[in-house]
């Protein structure tokens, strides 16, 4: 199977929130975001790692509108004893570039050669979330135009190029 | 813009692989996933959040084919010194259960939805990756058939439909 790699897309509109050390226990993150749903905010991107420390906790984040960012807090901020989550992040200085193909998962240098044109630009990744048509990063804000520039030079995307086919 | 669900799909091939404790600087990410094309593994999913304690260190999770685990496991063992990770977790035990669909980030029910299914079930979630067209959740293998079932009522489903119209 080929991989394709059809662009390179970016976001500068996004917000990021984390509930820090969210008690890992059946149906805490439905309630997360049935109270997000009824608030009416839009949540773009949404990232749970595992529990790894013994405390039973992890980490929820979402990217949502930054327009939508007071209303996500306030709801969140209601479920504090509820939930029993630690603590509230809340970030609107953060961008979105995302690796946009087709068939990525078959071919794991496409990941490799994504973080390392962004490691040579002196890029932070700060979040991953992969499907296999899409490969996207949180990363700085101030660093969208650079990461966007050197993901072009890592596939040899001319910006006016519609398809490149990478592997096959 | 209506969201359409399409489906649900699963996953019982997989494992989880954590890189623990991956300091948080540039080049890191690329590190590990040049590592682990070098030696072939295909990668499925990849999560990480934020780092947020003041260890200044973030977790890398990944699912691969079951297959490829100890290959990848190999690799990853190598990097120890270089990358400076804290350790390695390997988990053969998991399940991937995905809702798909389209037009899913403008409306934040039908993850509330889809988590409240899992939850009404007794699934825990233990990883959470999503996109406009789809939201992936890990959990144990054990509870891929409850997590499907569940899902499949959550949004009036027969596992004979192609296709359902849930918000517009
Ligand atoms: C942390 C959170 O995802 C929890 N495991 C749940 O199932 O709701
Ligand atoms: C943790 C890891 O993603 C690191 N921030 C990097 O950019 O490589």
């Amino acid at each position: 199977e080929q991989a394709i790699i059809s662009g390179v897309a970016h976001d500068r509109s996004e917000a990021k929130i984390t509930v820090v050390g969210v008690p890992d226990k059946v149906g805490e993150a439905a309630r997360i975001f049935e109270s997000l749903a009824d608030s009416g905010t839009n949540i773009d991107m949404i990232v749970q790692n595992v529990s790894v420390s013994s405390s039973g906790r992890t980490d929820i984040s979402f990217t949502l509108p930054r327009e939508d960012g007071h209303v996500a807090m306030t709801a969140l901020s209601r479920l504090k004893d509820e939930v029993g989550y630690e603590q509230l992040l809340y970030d609107d200085r953060i961008g979105k570039v995302s690796l946009v193909g087709a068939g990525m998962r078959t071919h794991p240098g496409v990941t490799a050669r994504f973080f390392a044109g962004l490691a040579a630009a002196g890029v932070n990744i700060e979040m991953i979330s992969t499907s296999e048509i899409r490969i996207s990063v949180i990363i700085d804000e101030d660093r969208i135009d650079a990461a966007v520039t050197a993901t072009h030079q890592a596939f040899d995307l001319d910006t006016h190029e519609v398809e490149a086919v990478v592997y096959g």
